[in-house]
């Protein structure tokens, strides 16, 4: 463990924490890709099924737990609770050209051809397009709520934060996961585009971003 | 010695 990984994480958590608030206390997840949020849970339940096979430390498996429970706890509000409020219409991105490639490409690129390490590998790199259906929706609308740009900003920060603790620990443990760097590397650079908007206009202004 | 199946990030 090292301060980029530890902060990386606690970015992670505060991002899944800040949407659900959002939904939960406004009741409503307008705004929001219900598609990204179950795209997240699958990538939680595929990558995290070695809770049942090996211990790591307390850390890592109540870290997974909550992130368990909060995406299923997401996606229950934002399809039973709240479902008045999806904006299905805007949701349109077809997840099936996510889902097809990437479960084709676990296959031929993982670094054991065993049901755990496949599944685990599906992960990775579904983890890396999970965001697309919510950059697609903001696209398409042409607008998000502050709240949640501050839950995509808290995202990619998690994810560059990665970054940097895999340079660490290239240099300090010889770590090198090449199959999650790359994937990382990939998933980073989709929001390049987010943070340059965050930042011009988010920051400087309130309210809702807005596209050119 | 790192084991690359552990996966001990999150």
């Amino acid at each position: 463990m090292n301060i980029f990984r530890l902060l990386g994480d606690m970015c992670h958590l505060v991002a899944i924490i800040i949407l659900f608030l959002k939904i939960w206390r406004s009741k409503s997840c307008a705004g929001i890709s219900g598609k990204s949020q179950v795209l997240f849970a699958l990538v939680f339940t595929t990558r995290y099924l070695d809770l049942f096979t090996s211990f790591i430390s307390v850390y890592n498996t109540v870290m997974k737990v909550v992130f368990l429970v909060l995406a299923y706890a997401t996606v229950y509000l934002i399809y039973l609770r709240f479902r008045s409020t999806y904006n299905s219409e805007s949701d349109s991105f077809r997840v099936e050209f996510l889902l097809v490639p990437v479960a084709g490409l676990s296959f031929l690129e993982n670094y054991a051809f065993a049901p755990l390490e496949i599944l685990w590998t599906f992960s990775i790199y579904l983890e890396s397009v999970a965001i697309l259906p919510q950059l697609f929706m903001i696209t398409k609308t042409g607008e998000a709520e502050s709240i949640t740009t501050h839950y995509l900003f808290f995202l990619g920060l998690y994810r560059a934060l990665y970054l940097a603790n895999w340079v660490w620990r290239y240099h300090t443990e010889g770590f090198f996961d090449q199959i999650a760097v790359v994937s990382g590397v990939v998933q980073t650079i989709f929001y390049c585009d987010f943070f340059y908007l965050y930042f011009t206009k988010v920051l400087r202004g309130s309210g809702k971003m807005t596209l050119p | 010695e790192y084991n690359i199946y552990d996966h001990d990030e999150l």
